[in-house]
């Protein structure tokens, strides 16, 4: 989804 | 959030805790890399661009900022504290880095989910970490004795991609289109890399000797 971040992990 | 990352979070922490706590307190570095805390700095630097920009929960936030400031910290111990300095073997720790830096960011302009900066810098930063460990394990090698801190500093950081991993399975059968090749295979070797050192990690437990690993 736009808008989220890829990345949600450190 | 599940139970694996988690672990794998506070794992990594505790990595970066023990290597301060040893440089901090004893202040020392012996067996330590630089160049291998210098890619550490590096990946974060360059994975953490959105620390101002996409706010995730305060535990991303906070994470983010303990390993930036850590991570620098330890290089500028190393390279400048006028104590720490002096335990730094330079003449060992010998493995040529900045080799490992530019193949990483060419791979990562070729291979990436999306070709923007941002998603650039962090893939970037995935395959600098796979890597980032090699200069450390080399000194390990080098160095015939190797303290408990620093083989135990090396074990976390082995564990906690390990862990990484867990999480990556767990959230593949749990999250609808959670697919995430480029971080899974990286993170698989990056494991892989620790794999001989586990081993003789694990040997040196059990029977209870001292760290070696065959030169």
């Amino acid at each position: 989804p736009l808008g989220q971040p890829m990345h949600d992990e450190l | 959030m599940n139970i694996f990352r988690l672990a794998g979070d506070m794992t990594h922490l505790a990595s970066v805790l023990v290597l301060l706590l040893k440089i901090h307190t004893i202040k020392s570095c012996a067996g330590i890399s630089l160049k291998t805390q210098e890619l550490y700095a590096l990946v974060f630097a360059t994975r953490y661009l959105d620390l101002f920009t996409d706010y995730i929960s305060l535990y991303n936030t906070l994470m983010k900022l303990i390993f930036l400031v850590s991570s620098f910290s330890i290089v500028w111990y190393i390279r400048h504290h006028k104590i720490v300095r002096r335990s730094y073997d330079k003449d060992q720790d010998t493995f040529r880095h900045y080799f490992l830096v530019l193949p990483c960011f060419l791979l990562a302009l070729v291979i990436n989910e999306k070709f923007t900066v941002k998603e650039i810098m962090w893939t970037f930063s995935l395959y600098l970490e796979a890597v980032a460990i090699l200069p450390q394990l080399v000194l390990l090698q080098r160095t015939r004795n190797i303290d408990n801190l620093t083989g135990q500093y090396v074990f976390l950081l082995g564990a906690y991609r390990s862990l990484y991993i867990l999480n990556w399975i767990y959230r593949y059968f749990t999250e609808p289109h959670y697919v995430h090749w480029i971080t899974w295979i990286s993170g698989l070797v990056q494991t892989l890399l620790y794999a001989d050192f586990f081993y003789y990690y694990f040997q040196s437990w059990k029977n209870n000797v001292k760290l070696e690993l065959p030169a």
